[in-house]
């Protein structure tokens, strides 16, 4: 689980039984008795379908719980100037699907920030006021054995010092490459080895438009494998799907996906992509989300991949592109 | 070995208040351009994450954002 404070926003990620919408109404506590931050200007809470729903507790056993509680927070609030909150089922209800709760400025422009299905979005050409805000999740299941083995840890040997958690998350990151997915030096690894198994990983990354972070968490256990990895790092030139090496020396978007893939080697994948739309398009040019849902299949087609959903959505002052893959067999 | 599952997809929540941190009001004196909610002390986080579940394992300080490494 990690945890991201920045001066105006915060996330909150967390794995296994934990409460994580319960913190929220402290949070808001917080916001306002030490920051004076009494608004919420945006919110997203999303998660991908649990494994083992009925292990869960409070109002994450069931999505609507979940939204029902998001609703009862925003209406018991007054928050100008945002819009009403919306919850989302992406992906195959019968299968692996991601869910996602949004709630945003309302003066959008567009929709009052709901967020609606575009098969592929229009192309608009909008003056980019700032950076495009970029995020992507991988989302990873049904690691192969390989992948897995390295995040099992057997116990010292006899006599020897025992690594701490840290260094031994450490030396992981440097074994798999971990360490090498974003260019030497750019980047602060926090690393940490789980008894008996397991890993998670908080970066902060410095690149060409400031700075961004990395996180990523691996449950290697056959039967509920799982590892995830979140970035924020602006792609910017590097979403475009040709191969052209980026001036800040950081990887293109295809570049990311294979780095990431190839280490935990998934059976199946999501891949969710949020690009602030304010990215600059040219008229007549393709949307960032078409382009990206681009670089997703060909990032993945040519390493064996079939991909088994492609959505696009636009809400306010965001865009995403949702795709899953499976690896096809032999 | 009987070993219960562990569920490892997470529950994800990002709550901004506003639009960057450049929006973000001084309040008080920066320290190290600390500003907003960079400034609460971490023991409050701690007692906020306590209600979540999770207990700070480490925590790496940026430029912009401070990144807490939990555990469940």
């Amino acid at each position: 689980s990690s945890f991201f404070v920045s001066p105006h926003k915060l996330i909150l990620k967390t794995c296994g039984t934990t409460l994580n919408l319960y913190g929220f109404p402290r949070i808001l506590e917080i916001a306002a008795e030490h920051c004076n931050m009494r608004t919420v200007h945006r919110c997203f809470y999303s998660r991908k379908s649990f494994m083992f729903p009925e292990r869960q507790l409070g109002p994450h056993r069931e999505w609507v719980t979940e939204v029902e509680y998001l609703d009862k927070l925003f209406k018991g609030r007054s928050d100008p100037g945002l819009g009403t909150g919306a919850g989302y089922t992406v992906g195959k209800v019968n299968g692996d699907h991601w869910l996602l709760y949004v709630i945003g400025p309302e003066d959008t422009g567009s929709d009052n920030g709901s967020l609606h299905e575009n098969i592929s979005a229009p192309a608009t050409s909008t003056p980019s006021s700032s950076p495009p805000d970029y995020t992507i999740e991988i989302l990873m299941t049904k690691l192969g054995a390989p992948a897995r083995r390295p995040f099992f840890y057997s116990e010292a040997e006899e006599g020897a010092t025992r690594p701490t958690s840290h260094e031994q998350g450490a030396k992981t990151a440097n074994e798999l490459g971990i360490d090498a997915i974003l260019p030497e030096g750019s980047t602060t690894l926090d690393s940490f080895a789980f008894e008996p198994c397991g890993y998670s990983a908080n970066a902060l990354v410095q690149h060409g438009a400031g700075e961004g972070y990395f996180t990523i968490h691996v449950t290697p256990e056959e039967g509920w494998s799982y590892a995830s990895f979140e970035c924020n790092v602006p792609f910017g030139s590097g979403l475009s799907h040709d191969a052209t090496p980026r001036e800040d020396g950081m990887p293109t978007l295809l570049e990311l996906i294979q780095r990431v893939t190839a280490i935990f080697q998934p059976g199946n994948l999501s891949i969710t992509l949020f690009v602030s739309s304010e990215g600059e398009v040219e008229p007549g040019g393709v949307a960032p989300i078409e382009t990206a849902q681009r670089v997703f299949s060909r990032a993945l087609g040519i390493k064996g991949y079939r991909r088994t959903d492609k959505i696009n959505y636009e809400f306010g002052g965001y865009d995403l592109a949702f795709a899953s893959f499976e690896k096809k067999h032999k | 070995l009987n070993v219960s599952p562990f569920e490892g997809p997470e529950k994800l929540l990002e709550i901004w208040f506003a639009e960057s941190a450049d929006a973000v009001e001084t309040i008080g004196t920066e320290q190290d351009g600390r500003k907003g909610l960079r400034l609460v002390p971490r023991q409050v986080w701690e007692d906020m994450l306590d209600i979540v579940k999770c207990k700070v394992l480490s925590v790496i300080e940026g430029r912009e954002t401070d990144a807490y490494l939990l555990s469940e």
